[in-house]
């Protein structure tokens, strides 16, 4: 049941999206935190393969079936968060990044990660004044269990709160911050352990950047419908 | 024929200062391409910044150790051309009918050109965004190809000032890149703003249609007892004729021990 395949026919030069019916599990092994559970991971491959030529691309991606939650608990201000249903005592840490020249490698990120969740963190913050972390970030911190909050690049002593108070308006280019934003949401969006993206540090972003953040981030309205559906069931 | 798949460009790079080279793009790659590691040339760390590259080849202090950063002269000091560095390979590629090749680079810090074959292309600005260049047309017909790359740091580098400060004097922020690198509370500015080609370099080798950015999201039913993969993903038809595919998923799960699935 885990298996799907799908005649498609695609014109010429054309680029589409494609859809594939929902795969059903039953009792899947859901991914937890650090410290709640095992962190189950799924491998999911999609081929294609085109008729008088054989297999034409293929992508695959570890993948963690589990529901996160978050939202400001009125009582203390503070952000709560529950995995499947249930609360998580968040035991964070800062992230800036791996290192000051960028040399960023797979054994680097794996040894820095693996020392996190043996310190028993089960978040790591990245912090607006660094970088969108990468791909092999992810996949560890997918591994270990560690949830990522992880902030676009906005902090407040750049961007209209520092001394002396300089770009209130953020970056020069706008369109290039939405750009290289809905570039970066596409290549870590699948990663079971990204937990919330964050307008930056200490900061709102200008106010047409955080809108359309909120506004690509929101949930799509089909699964918000299936949510509610599921809060009838 | 070239395998489908994905192949890193991580080795075998060189690496020169701008200023120091008096060729164009075409003519790296095309008639005076660099024989090797010799003077203005060096060998160079891809992915990684033009500090780390400079280095690893000795030409500057270790940063991270002591006051050496303070001997590494600042961009905002040098001017941006002196930390505007090229960047060449070589790799071999060779396609059969309906095959497709892509050049990818996941990061660059801040912006670039690139010459392949003569050829020229601008990745525009933006250290957090991938470039994906359809070279299928420009390959070498002997397979041989040539690379370079011409990276300029952040439009607006900043100038540190005496009493340091977090973010420096801020102008970093008028760009999409990491702020840090005008030094931090925490931490000494970084001399070239990390400039360079900071994530992997890859060729995707496809047949006439590409999948791109797949979209993987669940939802849960009954206390988590029924659960659905939703998917969605995008697919390019390259060639001039329809193509009539066959589109599989398939979901596999690590299995526990030592049970091998057959």
């Amino acid at each position: 049941e885990h298996l799907h395949t799908q005649n498609l026919s695609i014109p010429p030069g054309a680029h589409v999206q494609y859809t594939f019916p929902p795969l059903f599990f039953y009792k899947p092994n859901l991914w937890w935190p650090n410290g709640m559970g095992k962190q189950s991971l799924y491998n999911v491959e999609i081929t294609v393969e085109v008729k008088g030529f054989g297999e034409s691309d293929s992508w695959s991606h570890l993948f963690g079936f589990r529901k996160i939650e978050s939202y400001i608990d009125n009582a203390t201000g503070g952000r709560l968060f529950k995995v499947n249903g249930h609360p998580v005592f968040i035991r964070g840490g800062n992230w800036i990044l791996s290192d000051g020249l960028l040399r960023l490698s797979k054994k680097r990120y794996k040894t820095d990660i693996k020392f996190h969740a043996d310190m028993n963190f089960n978040m790591l913050r990245c912090w607006g004044g660094g970088i969108a972390e990468r791909p092999e970030f992810y996949h560890y911190c997918d591994i270990y269990g560690l949830l990522v909050w992880q902030e676009f690049w906005i902090t407040g002593d750049c961007d209209g709160r520092g001394i002396p108070v300089s770009n209130p308006n953020g970056p020069l280019d706008h369109d290039l911050f939405m750009l290289c934003s809905r570039d970066t949401i596409k290549l870590l969006r699948n990663h079971p352990s990204l937990a919330l993206w964050v307008g930056g540090n200490e900061q709102t972003p200008p106010d047409d950047i955080n809108t359309a953040l909120k506004n690509d981030l929101k949930l799509h309205p089909y699964f918000q419908s299936l949510s509610e559906t599921r809060n009838a069931l | 024929m070239a395998v489908i798949g994905k192949t890193r460009l991580d080795s075998g790079w060189l690496a020169a200062r701008s200023t120091e080279v008096n060729l164009t793009g075409v003519q790296l790659t095309t008639t005076h391409p660099p024989t090797g590691p010799s003077s203005p040339w060096m060998q160079a760390a891809v992915p990684g910044t033009v500090l780390g590259t400079l280095l690893k080849n000795n030409l500057v202090p270790d940063p991270f150790y002591g006051l050496e950063n303070e001997a590494i002269i600042d961009i905002a000091d040098s001017g941006r051309e002196y930390y505007t560095f090229w960047f060449f390979t070589t790799f071999q590629c060779k396609l059969s009918g309906s095959e497709h090749v892509d050049l990818n680079f996941r990061a660059i810090n801040y912006s670039a050109e690139v010459y392949l074959n003569g050829h020229k292309n601008v990745l525009p600005k933006g250290m957090f965004r991938r470039h994906s260049l359809d070279v299928t047309d420009i390959l070498h017909p002997n397979g041989q190809n040539m690379l370079a790359v011409l990276v300029h740091p952040p439009d607006h580098p900043g100038k540190i000032p005496p009493e340091g400060g977090q973010g420096g004097d801020h102008e970093i922020g008028k760009d999409v890149a990491a702020q840090y690198v005008e030094g931090w509370d925490w931490m000494a500015p970084i001399r070239d703003r990390n400039t360079g080609i900071w994530d992997e370099v890859s060729l995707s080798v496809t047949g006439p249609v590409k999948i791109s950015d797949p979209h993987l999201v669940s939802s849960f039913f009954d206390n988590y007892k029924r659960a659905y993969l939703h998917t969605t993903t995008e697919l390019e038809n390259r060639s001039a004729w329809v193509a009539e595919c066959l589109l599989n998923i398939q979901v596999t799960t690590e299995l526990e021990g030592r049970i091998c699935l057959v």
